[in-house]
């Protein structure tokens, strides 16, 4: 799976997330790329999200969605926001991780995962990617 | 002037350092930093946050290394699936497509799904009939084809032989 996500000079956000699914997938099954507020979500007001992982927990914790809403009903930051969505799809028994820029430009990672395929870059200068968790 | 930011992901999992070459790892940290740049340059030059997160992940949906676009992961079947979708925080218009195997870049399948039609998520033989309307690139279902990838569903179906255990599994 990849995805990013972004603020523009105009404060304007948008996320998008594309994949090739689970190998080995059957039946048609689909995961949380394409679903809306699980696997992607963007809302100028709380924030941008795309994930990666194991969609059946992504979906059911309504991932993205639940990030923006702490974000916007509890102010919380961005930082804190996706790691308690992540501790909860952990504590179902899912993996992955995510990406998140909010409204004020913090661009994010939160991930329980060994490593995270990753990058950022903003207007004051940060440029980095990065692939395992110690990084 | 307002500033920008930009974000990206190739993915998560068990990725460990000794289980990548020093190459196969620079290879990964390369096309990580094309796409990010890719994105970057949009929004730095005043470009919208649809126009940099397509240009950036037009970047890793044809990099094979990544499970999008032309490193599409083997279906049980030994067919590729692939999903998109994208959402514009300005107006919350977003769309979406799922369980296509024609199209060269889902992402702007997605985008095109979103601004071009009343619909949030359009799925299969439909979606392509949607993106063949709209002049979206369609590729033979064979472009998707990697020899590594084909390998992982070939080792995935020597350790699970129990129809059961794969049930339970993807179930």
């Amino acid at each position: 799976t990849v995805g990013a996500v972004a603020l523009d000079r105009h404060g304007n956000l948008a996320a998008g997330t594309s994949t090739g699914g689970m190998t080995g997938k059957r039946w048609g099954r689909v995961g949380d790329a394409p679903i809306i507020g699980a696997g992607t979500y963007a809302d100028d007001r709380a924030c941008a999200v795309s994930a990666t992982g194991w969609g059946e927990f992504f979906i059911r914790v309504g991932v993205a969605r639940s990030i923006c809403a702490l974000m916007e009903y509890e102010d919380q930051s961005a930082q804190a926001a996706s790691d308690a969505v992540m501790d909860d799809v952990k504590a179902l028994g899912g993996d992955g991780g995510v990406i998140v820029v909010s409204p004020s430009g913090e661009a994010v990672f939160s991930f329980n995962t060994a490593g995270m395929y990753r990058g950022r870059a903003t207007s004051a200068g940060v440029n980095e990617v990065a692939i395992y968790g110690d990084e | 002037q307002a500033g920008w930011s930009l974000a990206i992901h190739g993915g998560a999992g068990t990725i460990a350092r000794d289980s990548m070459t020093p190459e196969e790892d620079a290879a990964h940290r390369a096309a990580l930093q094309a796409a990010l740049d890719a994105g970057a340059k949009v929004l730095a030059e005043g470009g919208s946050a649809l126009d940099a997160i397509e240009a950036a992940i037009l970047i890793m949906e044809d990099e094979p290394r990544f499970n999008a676009g032309k490193g599409a992961v083997y279906t049980w079947d030994a067919t590729h699936e692939l999903d998109a979708s994208i959402m514009d925080g300005r107006t919350r218009d977003a769309g979406a497509v799922a369980g296509v195997t024609t199209v060269r870049n889902p992402i702007l399948l997605a985008r095109k799904v979103m601004t071009d039609s009343p619909h949030v998520m359009l799925s299969g033989k439909g979606a392509e009939s949607f993106a063949a309307e709209q002049g979206i690139e369609l590729v033979p279902p064979s472009y998707f084809d990697t020899e590594f990838r084909l390998k992982a569903l070939e080792r995935m179906k020597a350790k699970q032989l129990s129809a059961l255990d794969v049930d339970v599994k993807f179930g």
